[in-house]
């Protein structure tokens, strides 16, 4: 464990809080996509399946309970509780686009053709793009709740950090996983644009209005 | 491919 690896879970963790607490606060989900919540619990499920077969540390263990925890919890208040709140108007990116390519790599590209790692190499690059159905529908209102903002905010910063994390360890410990840092970096430019517009236009604005 | 590594993190 490093410095950059457990900010960057931290960050993670702020913006799941963040988003759920936003949710449940306002007893709205106006302006959140679901899509990309279901994803996520996709991610969260099908990456931390080794909770039932392996014990890494009570860090890991903690930390993988709460981030599933958090994520079905998020839906089931988008799609069930606050369903009333939910904008599906806008909320109209096609995620099968997303998973089936995903899948398909998945089986194609892998450190080892086994279930478990399977569904791990599927959860990295599913992770990679989840954030898509959420960017496009800010894009497609033009605008973005503050609250809205900071979520994305550390949600992409936790992977930049991984990436540092990820030289890191290369250059310490000899640690390299090629699948992990490709999908690592093309998720955290899919931020890019968004970063931009969140350090340039986040300040006072009450809402960030991305030009259409 | 190098052997499947560990993963050991989130």
């Amino acid at each position: 464990m490093n410095i950059f690896r457990l900010t960057g879970d931290l960050s993670h963790l702020a913006a799941i809080i963040i988003l759920l607490l936003k949710i449940w606060k306002t007893r709205s989900c106006a302006g959140i996509s679901g899509k990309s919540q279901i994803l996520f619990a996709l991610v969260f499920t099908s990456r931390y399946l080794d909770l039932l077969t392996s014990f890494i540390s009570l860090y890991n263990t903690t930390m993988k309970v709460i981030y599933i925890g958090c994520a079905y919890a998020t839906v089931y208040l988008i799609y069930a509780k606050f369903k009333a709140t939910y904008d599906g108007n806008h909320d109209t990116f096609r995620v099968e686009f997303l998973v089936v390519p995903v899948g398909g790599l998945a089986f194609l590209v892998n450190h080892d053709f086994s279930p478990l790692e399977i569904l791990w190499t599927f959860s990295i690059y599913l992770e990679s793009v989840a954030i898509l159905p959420q960017l496009f529908m800010i894009s497609k209102t033009g605008e973005a709740e503050t609250i809205t903002t900071h979520y994305l905010f550390f949600l992409g910063l936790y992977r930049a950090l991984y990436l540092i994390n990820w030289i890191w360890r290369f250059y310490f410990e000899g640690f390299f996983d090629m699948i992990a840092i490709v999908a690592g970096v093309v998720q955290t430019i899919l931020y890019c644009d968004f970063f931009y517009l969140y350090v340039t236009k986040g300040e006072g604005r009450s809402q960030l209005s991305i030009p259409t | 491919w190098q052997p499947p590594p560990s993963h050991d993190e989130l």
